[in-house]
């Protein structure tokens, strides 16, 4: 594992931990999307079915159930929580997220590495990973005002995604028969969505002022 | 089957 990937996944961790602590010590899940959070769910369930079949290290297990056990948890914290669920701004968060499952599945079932069970789940995961953090994105601009543990979340999450891309150009030339364009073209889709709100936050960091964004 | 590059990221 190189410095980009190990990087890329702390950051991606260090983000998980960021939400959990606003969501644990404030009580309140307001600013965070419902939907981004349930898209992560299927991610992760879809992608790591190889956790039983296949092993790769216990810091690949490890770092696997902790995604799906951190992001299960938060959606159960948003729906169920006898007091969490009540900051839910559930008017903003609107966005239509089943069509974004089902229009990744599709192209899933024709875009594959190989037509199996397994490989179009983990297409589909990667495709949906791409898009999922739209709502989040959506509700944070329609609701304008980003408290700063919500715009540290998405922070680390983007930075997650740079550094996984240098992670690619990195293998790409130390490896061997190293192609992998499915979850590149994913990845630097999912890295484009988030420049905007890094412009944003970057912005507002050095005018030292709380983070805006425009309608 | 081996794993391929792809699959040992997270």
């Amino acid at each position: 594992m190189n410095i980009f990937r190990f990087a890329g996944d702390m950051t991606h961790l260090i983000s998980i931990l960021v939400l959990l602590l606003k969501v644990y010590a404030t009580k309140s899940c307001s600013g965070i999307s419902l939907k981004t959070q349930e898209l992560y769910g299927i991610v992760f369930l879809a992608r790591y079915l190889d956790l039983f079949t296949d092993f790769i290290s216990v810091y690949n297990t490890v770092m696997k159930l902790v995604f799906i056990g951190s992001s299960l948890a938060i959606v159960w914290c948003m729906r169920f929580h006898r007091v969490v669920k009540r900051s839910y701004d559930r008017d903003v968060d609107t966005f239509r997220h089943y069509f974004l499952v089902g229009g990744c599945f599709l192209l899933a079932l024709f875009v594959h590495e190989k037509f199996s069970f397994r490989e179009v789940f983990w297409a589909f995961s990667i495709y949906l990973e791409a898009v999922a953090i739209l709502p989040q994105l959506i509700l944070l601009q329609r609701s304008g005002n980003v408290d700063n543990l919500t715009g540290q979340y998405v922070l680390f999450l983007g930075a997650y995604r740079g550094f996984y891309i240098l992670n690619w150009i990195y293998r790409y030339f130390t490896e061997d028969q190293f192609s992998r364009w499915i979850s590149c073209v994913s990845g630097l889709v999912q890295t484009a969505l988030y420049a905007d709100f890094f412009y944003y936050y970057f912005i507002s960091w050095k005018n030292n002022a709380k983070l805006k964004l425009p309608a | 089957g081996q794993t391929s590059p792809v699959k040992d990221e997270l």
